[in-house]
């Protein structure tokens, strides 16, 4: 089971902008 | 066509949508000791994309939650009750929806919009990168 943190990171992660 | 540099003076929303805008406003928000409100911001448009018949999708909203607005974050101090009160009764009662978020976004986007936003476009670290 993922962690809260890794949780919370992934799902920020997901909405960072993308390398161009 | 705008430099991306020129376009960050534009709004928030050009800033944020630009990989490099975004890392040097959040290491100007860590200096200023609110980046959990750039982070909260971001976890919202993840949230939103998040599917909801996924059982981590009501994890995340819990931990959302748990992080920047059962606390006495800079977040949790920029929102308005009511809208903390809305979200605590929706993981409350497990009616997670996509949007449930969203009013708290917009109240923590408007404050960095007044705020660091305009601070940072007249601050050291992104004058030394322009």
């Amino acid at each position: 089971i993922d962690s809260e943190d890794d949780l919370l990171q992934e799902c920020i992660s997901s909405a960072m902008p993308k390398k161009k | 066509p705008d430099s991306p540099l020129v376009r960050w003076t534009k709004s928030l929303h050009f800033l944020l949508g630009d990989l490099d805008g975004a890392h040097l406003f959040r290491t100007f928000l860590e200096r200023e000791r609110c980046v959990d409100a750039l982070d909260f911001w971001f976890a919202c448009n993840g949230f939103r994309q998040m599917d909801l018949k996924d059982t981590k999708t009501l994890r995340v909203a819990k931990v959302i939650f748990k992080r920047y607005i059962e606390n006495n974050s800079v977040v949790a101090k920029q929102l308005k009750p009511a809208t903390k009160t809305f979200i605590r009764d929706s993981i409350k009662k497990q009616q997670i929806d996509s949007a449930m978020f969203d009013q708290a976004q917009t109240e923590i986007q408007s404050h960095m919009e007044e705020n660091a936003y305009q601070m940072f476009l007249t601050s050291d670290i992104y004058l030394e990168y322009v």
